[in-house]
């Protein structure tokens, strides 16, 4: 149910 | 030079034993304030952030004169951390440029001493800004309970649907062959704290995840008597094990999106 999403588009990389 | 005596190894080998099926290379960042472990899955689903404060009672001793980053295969470490007693102390050594990870385990009535060293490696990991934001809603609650709900729901299906609202939380699963739910009241009167269910809600949130990571984070269950999760829509949701005289392990994992 739903795509699963990544992590690294809800947190930027530093 | 680092150097980290920790009066308690079972704390070091539940983190590891917690971590090192999803994570199997991470970097140890070492400073004076402490220690701290970011990572990513491999499918750069998940992430472990690990947070162990020199300042706290759980070290005897602390010491980081400059700051170093300690690549560390996280199976290897566990193999190592069998060899140690539960009671034992542990004490964590490296140079200031260091290419090996002392290890020293001291047995209680202080007869055996055991000194075990791995080789590091150079780990390319992406760090990850972790913004520091209010959460719509944190649910905190039993960790037993957690890993149980977790557990039984895996039966059924691959992805939860977790529902706040201001009664409670309800977990639900539906798959090919049956569904399932699961409602947790909140409930604050009982004696123990740490048997408590409580929501603290400023906006009801449902969203859904992957079973599979949920149940990978219980593995962290034996740290700590309780778990939080804080959750706000169409973010990551944030499980978190405090870790007594420490700090705390969290995990953070991706939401499912309806499409």
């Amino acid at each position: 149910k739903g795509t699963q999403s990544k992590i690294t588009a809800f947190f930027p990389s530093e | 030079m680092f150097e980290a005596k920790m009066l308690q190894s079972s704390v070091l080998k539940k983190i590891i034993e917690s971590l090192k099926d999803l994570f199997s290379d991470a970097n140890f960042d070492c400073s004076s304030s402490g220690i701290t472990l970011q990572d990513m899955d491999s499918s750069h689903v998940a992430l472990c952030y690990l947070k162990l404060r020199s300042d706290e009672e759980g070290f005897e001793d602390y010491r980081c004169d400059r700051n170093i980053t300690l690549g560390v295969n996280l199976v290897l470490m566990s193999k190592i951390l069998k060899c140690a007693g539960n009671d034992d102390v542990i004490t964590l050594r490296a140079e200031d440029e260091p290419n090996i990870l002392t290890f020293i385990f001291d047995s209680k009535n202080g007869e055996r001493v055991s000194k075990y060293d791995i080789k590091l490696m150079e780990i390319d990991s992406e760090l990850l800004g972790i913004p520091d934001t209010e959460y719509s809603c944190v649910v905190k609650m039993p960790s037993h309970e957690f890993q149980r709900i977790c557990s039984n729901l895996s039966q059924l299906g691959d992805s939860v649907t977790v529902d706040c609202h201001k009664e409670g939380v309800d977990f639900k699963v539906a798959g090919e062959q049956g569904s399932g739910a699961i409602k947790l009241k909140q409930n604050t009167t009982v004696d123990k704290e740490e048997d408590q269910v409580s929501v603290e809600l400023n906006e009801a949130v449902t969203q859904s995840f992957a079973l599979k990571f949920l149940c990978a984070f219980t593995k962290a269950t034996s740290l700590s008597d309780t778990v939080s999760l804080s959750l706000t829509q169409d973010t990551p949701i944030v499980v978190e094990y405090p870790i007594a005289q420490h700090g705390y392990l969290r995990f953070y994992l991706a939401p499912k999106i309806e499409e």
